[in-house]
C-alpha cells in the first residue's frame, strides 16, 4: 500500500 | 496544515483539557476510565517518538509535547494523586483483547518492517480502540456526567474532523496515508451512537446520559 510521505499529521 | 486538520487538533486539545481540569477541579476521577487514559498515553508515546528525531514545525513540535504531558498528567491524576476515587471495580474492561491483535496487526499492516514505523502503525491502530474501556464503563454504571460527554464528543469530533482533513488532501495535494484513514473511520465510527445520544439528549439539557 501507499508509502505514508512525512509523518506530518499530530 | 489545512483549517480540517487545525481545527480536529483544537477538539482533541479541548477534550483532553475538558478531562484534566474536570478531574483536577472536582478532585475526583469517578465514572473515568484509567484504561482509556492509559491507552492514549501510550499511543502519543509509541506514535511521537520522531519527536526529536524529525522537525516538521514548531506547532507539531509544540503541540506533540502538549498533548504528551497531558496525557501523563491526567494517568497521574487518576492513579496516584485521586486514585482513591478511582472506580475499579467498574473499569474492567480486557485492554489485552485490545493489544493482542493491535500488536499482531501492526506487524502485518505497515508501510515498512522498522521499529519507528511499526510503533507508529501500532499507535494509529491503538487510537482507534483506545476509548473502549471509557465506552464499555459507561454503560456498565449506565451513566456519564455531562462533562464526560463533552470530553467524549471533542475526542470524536477531533477525528471526523481529521477525515474531512484527508479528504481535502487527497483532493488537494494527492495525499492518502491508508493506514490512517482506514483507521480513522473505524474510530470514529465507534462514536456514531455516541453522537447520536449526545445531540438527541446531552444537548437536550438532560445531563446525564446512558449509553444502551
Amino acid at each position: 500500500c501507499h508509502r505514508s510521505r512525512t509523518k506530518d499529521e499530530l | 496544515m489545512n483549517i480540517f486538520r487545525l481545527a480536529g487538533d483544537m477538539s482533541h486539545l479541548v477534550a483532553i483539557l475538558i478531562l484534566l481540569l474536570k478531574i483536577w477541579r472536582s478532585r475526583s476521577c469517578a465514572g473515568i476510565s484509567g484504561k482509556s487514559q492509559v491507552l492514549f498515553a501510550l499511543v502519543f508515546t509509541t506514535r511521537y517518538l520522531d519527536l526529536f528525531t524529525s522537525f516538521i514545525s514548531a506547532y507539531n513540535t509544540v503541540m506533540k509535547v502538549v498533548f504528551l504531558a497531558l496525557s501523563y498528567a491526567t494517568v497521574y491524576l487518576i492513579y496516584m494523586r485521586f486514585r482513591n476515587s478511582y472506580d475499579s471495580e467498574n473499569d474492567t474492561f480486557r485492554v489485552e483483547f485490545l493489544l493482542v491483535p493491535v500488536i499482531g496487526l501492526s506487524f502485518l499492516e505497515n508501510y515498512s518492517f522498522t521499529p519507528m514505523e511499526i510503533l507508529w502503525t501500532f499507535s494509529i491502530f491503538l487510537e482507534s480502540v483506545a476509548i473502549m474501556p471509557q465506552l464499555f464503563m459507561i454503560t456498565k454504571t449506565g451513566e456519564a456526567e455531562s462533562i464526560t460527554n463533552h470530553y467524549l464528543f471533542f475526542l470524536g469530533l477531533y477525528r471526523a474532523l481529521y477525515i474531512v482533513n484527508w479528504v481535502w488532501r487527497y483532493h488537494t495535494e494527492g495525499f492518502f496515508d491508508q493506514i490512517a484513514v482506514v483507521s480513522g473511520v473505524v474510530q470514529t465510527i465507534f462514536y456514531c451512537d455516541f453522537f447520536y445520544l449526545y445531540v438527541t439528549r446531552v444537548l437536550r439539557g438532560r445531563g446525564k446520559m446512558s449509553l444502551p
